[in-house]
């Protein structure tokens, strides 16, 4: 076990247990700027737990990031503790990152599907969903990116629960979700949330379960160009860009069309590097660039969610 | 623990719309048990799908039949992640 996060690994995949005792290691070590707060409560009974970067105030606007919703998608969990560990190191030496932290707070989960990722570890590697078992059949867990309150039900999701994109039983069905939506809703001032997947080099923003644009699409769609061009900048990774619906396909319930539509503009998901040759299962070796090249990209939108206050 | 072996990863490239519907329908049956890594969207853009060993002769029988070009993206599934734990087990070692 490390000893502190300077020590921390963050070239390797690592367990739950692991991820947690970095995050608990990361608030002691930063006591004035990091904080961990419990949202809730997998079906498993893990915390779901959520790092707040602050530098003080109360209730200021704030940016959300979370990674691993999807569980397999290992090299989200792994960016995000590498996302964490550069919040600390540059707030004071960074005057982009300094700027924004003194005006707005950070919130980052990293495994925001804990029972999902344990699960990866333990029993099947390619495992997406939630593990919460569905009455009358054999299929376990939810796509808890098909289980929000926007479009629920639509097409873009299915409603067999052996399906790999089941949107559950009713919206919000999921702690795992459900704990997001009731601190979203709580805190009322979250400016910009970002969702992070991988793999197919993309960065979208609403709507994923209709075709009408949102009415800041073209802003959202300029923000996220700029992003996507300091991201290619360091390693020349290829992103595309634009609404869910036009970028991928229709997908319906999924958690940026809800946050968008609680009035959170700036609402992105990214889907992170992929080499072309490994899908879920990028080397470990990539997780430092794919999360280096990512943090321009979010730095670009948390940036321009600073300077364009609404 | 679930085990993977034998299982590849096929990706498919959708020439026209007539395949881009072919493919859907693939994704359909779900007696193949097919697991979309990177789901239909348009053509030319790829399709990755985990392919179990027990169908694969039928999967690439469908591909072949219609026409549809495909290619291992991984060929062996369970030695990546094998590897993947040796690496995760190494980097534990003091």
């Amino acid at each position: 076990q490390p000893k502190n996060t300077d020590s921390f690994d963050f070239a390797n995949y690592h367990t739950l247990g692991e991820i947690y005792s970095f995050q608990d290691m990361l608030v002691a070590e930063n006591p004035n700027i990091v904080s961990k707060i419990v949202i809730g409560q997998s079906y498993e009974g893990r915390p779901l737990n959520v790092l707040k970067f602050s530098t003080g105030g109360t209730n200021r606007p704030a940016i959300w990031i979370d990674t691993g919703i999807h569980s397999r998608e290992w090299v989200t969990q792994a960016s995000g503790l590498w996302f964490a560990k550069k919040i600390v190191t540059d707030y004071g030496t960074d005057p982009a990152l300094t700027a924004i932290l003194s005006q707005m707070d950070i919130f980052l989960e990293i495994a925001t599907n804990p029972d999902g990722y344990a699960f990866t570890h333990s029993g099947n590697r390619m495992w997406r969903k939630t593990r919460k078992p569905n009455p009358g059949s054999s299929c376990v867990g939810v796509d808890p990116n098909r289980n929000w309150d926007a479009g629920f039900g639509e097409p873009g999701a299915s409603s067999n629960p052996c399906s790999e994109t089941y949107r559950g039983p009713s919206a919000h069905s999921e702690s795992e979700v459900k704990s997001i939506v009731d601190f979203v809703k709580s805190h009322g001032n979250i400016k910009a949330f970002i969702s992070i997947h991988s793999y197919s080099q993309m960065l979208m923003y609403p709507y994923g379960y209709k075709r009408t644009p949102t009415n800041d699409a073209a802003e959202l769609h300029k923000v996220a160009q700029k992003a996507i061009s300091d991201l290619t900048s360091l390693y020349g990774t290829k992103y595309t860009y634009g609404s869910i619906i036009d970028t991928i396909y229709q997908a319906s319930g999924n958690t940026i069309d809800w946050t968008y539509e609680q009035g959170i503009k700036y609402s992105y998901t990214f889907e992170l590097r992929d080499t072309g040759r490994y899908g879920f299962l990028l080397p470990a070796s990539q997780i430092i660039p794919t999360a280096q090249e990512t943090w321009l990209a979010l730095m670009s939108i948390m940036d321009h969610t600073s300077k364009n206050p609404y | 623990k679930v085990t993977f072996e034998g299982h590849k990863v096929l990706r498919i490239v959708p020439k026209d719309e007539v395949q881009l519907s072919l493919i859907k329908d693939l994704e359909e049956m779900m007696e193949f048990e097919l697991d979309f890594w990177r789901g239909v969207t348009t053509v030319s853009n790829p399709v990755d799908v985990r392919v179990p060993f027990h169908v694969l002769k039928s999967v690439k029988d469908y591909l072949e039949t219609q026409n549809i070009d495909y290619s291992a993206m991984i060929e062996d599934l369970q030695m990546i992640l094998d590897k993947e734990q040796k690496e995760m087990a190494a980097a534990r070692v003091p």
